[in-house]
């Protein structure tokens, strides 16, 4: 159990430090584990720096930094053991138009491998997904589910759309 | 192994049945504020087994059988039926397809099923443990979790490691 | 100093209910002193229900949901005693692109009293300010700061621009 | 009273010495994830008295000092001023400007100062006390504080009510 959990964790390591560098252009990031404790009690600590920063701990990073570091980790558990489903809400928030298109070129590199559902308010995301959800409130209160083609979906986000008013 | 579909009755603000049938690739859920996009999130969680209501956004389990709204009467059960298709064999379960049912009545009681057949939550978590989506996987990132992902306590951020290993 | 709280916070009650419905369209909004508790010790509780839906409690709001409610709390307290100035960092980030309308609408209504500063990655909202600086580095991990046009500022947030490679 | 400038030297990712000036209405601040624009909401914070560095996203005081890049030094000092119209007298001093400057040195001394004369840090809280602006004000809301703002314990939502009363 124990040399299973070092090497999985060695692999989300390397995974970790190749993806962020990719996602990011540059900078650098680990994963150490606590010292000093059994492995099998060890927290997990994440540092991440972005190119020329200095700083690695993510208390610093900015919202949208913090956002791609975690689909870095995300990712790298993917690639370790790939999982068949995976469910992002709004992830893509906190992200600027660059950096929301890097997000959606990583989704698709994983997107043959396991199946991705990503709920956003995103133009961008919503131009690249495969297939499209409409999910509104026709009736107050009551939610319903209509198809949607990339045209509409944008429409949905869009004032005098049935929702929150 | 990959996802066929989610259908819900009566689960949160889905008061009529509702079914989402997955292509493979990426799918976009989009839709104004408050039309219950995360309330699918929480029922791919509950389905899974989740056993907290603060995890599902509610004070307690009953909080997520539809309420009502100004025009309708609240509902008595809420059930979510989540269907794979397992012709690859990842389930360790000997069906081509696999459906995994969850039902909570407003008396409390509530009931998991697999392929239609009641089994306990036990079946159910041991059905799904190593694949990533359980309840502690991490193939879910719910909205707004992305500093919890980073942030919280390291012990919390081995449970997901461990879910890889 | 007690019957000041207290006047104060009918007050702002008063604006709350009034500026939720506003912004939501219907609906009900409140707040509510803790009972049995001394005034002064006494805290503070928010309950709001969008149009058309039985439920109160905050915890059950969508994420959009929760940021205007969270905007009419703010803008009641400004109306009971308006503060000279008011900075928001992307509070517009969970909003649908009609929600992001009308918090703008609002913004627009208050900004003859207080001067806003808004961060903010939306086109809807960049439209609508009087004034736009860009904050960007051009030398990693340096801030400068740059007098942007509007056509310019949506720009900033492409591929390219010089931040978060 | 109204804000008329904000000066930032040394302060976060502020290496080079930057200034804001403020217009009347709305003013958008822009730009890429990670360049710097909730460091402005953080010199903001620091200069009216800030104390806590978690407050300000760091682990300690001295975080923010401007640590250095891959091709700079750190520097040895943090500055901000920030500068008021007061001629309508809201703020209880006789001047119509009014400069209030926070410094941080690497040895840990920190000063305070009201137009470039030292003060202690109760003189700058006593002097924006009751405007909102203060650090318990309700006119900063930080990014992500949407739920912290809605969710906080009872408790501390008022102090936010008392200082508006
Ligand atoms: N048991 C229930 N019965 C009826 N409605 C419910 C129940 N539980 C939650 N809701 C409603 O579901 C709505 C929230 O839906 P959800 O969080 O899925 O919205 P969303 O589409 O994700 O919105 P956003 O884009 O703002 O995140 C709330 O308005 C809430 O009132
Ligand atoms: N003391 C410091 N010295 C140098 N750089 C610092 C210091 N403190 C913070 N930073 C840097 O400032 C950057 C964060 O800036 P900030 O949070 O303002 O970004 P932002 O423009 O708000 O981005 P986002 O759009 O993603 O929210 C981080 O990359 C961090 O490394
Ligand atoms: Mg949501
Ligand atoms: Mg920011």
């Amino acid at each position: 159990c124990r040399v299973m959990f070092v090497e999985t964790f060695e692999l989300v390591r390397k995974h970790f430090a190749e993806l962020f560098v990719m996602i990011f252009g540059g900078g650098s990031a680990d994963l150490q584990l606590e010292e000093g404790v059994d492995v099998l009690e060890a927290g997990v600590t994440v540092l991440a720096s972005p190119p020329g920063k200095r700083i690695n701990s993510l208390q610093l990073m900015s919202g949208g930094e913090k956002a791609l570091t975690a689909v870095a980790v995300l990712f790298a558990l993917f690639k370790t053991r790939p999982s068949p489903f995976c469910l992002l809400d709004e992830v893509d928030a906190p992200l600027d138009e660059a950096n929301n298109k890097r997000f959606v070129r990583i989704l698709q590199e994983f997107s043959d491998q396991a199946q991705f559902l990503v709920i956003t308010h995103s133009k961008v995301t919503m131009a690249e997904a495969e297939s499209l959800y409409g999910v509104t409130m026709e009736e107050e209160g009551v939610s319903t589910q209509i198809a949607v083609r990339l045209e509409e979906a944008e429409k949905l986000t869009e004032p005098g759309a049935q929702g929150a008013r | 192994m990959h996802l066929k579909k989610l259908a819900c009755a009566g689960f949160k603000s889905f008061a009529d049945p509702l079914e989402f049938v997955f292509d493979t690739g990426m799918t976009a859920i989009v839709g104004p504020n408050g039309c219950g996009k995360s309330n699918v999130v929480d029922a791919f969680r509950w389905v899974l087994g989740e056993r907290s209501a603060k995890g599902l956004r509610g004070k307690e389990m009953l909080d997520v059988i539809f309420k009502g709204t100004s025009k309708r009467q609240p509902l008595s059960r809420a059930e979510v039926t989540l269907t794979f298709d397992n012709s690859d064999g990842t389930l360790p379960i000997d069906f081509t397809e696999v459906e995994v049912t969850r039902r909570l009545y407003r008396s409390g009681e509530s009931e998991y099923l697999i392929n239609r057949k009641k089994c306990r939550l036990k079946d159910v978590l041991a059905l799904v443990a190593g694949t990533g989506i359980g309840t502690e996987g991490y193939s879910i990132l719910e909205q707004g979790s992305v500093d919890v992902f980073l942030h919280s306590n390291p012990a919390e951020r081995r449970a997901v490691f461990e879910e890889a290993a």
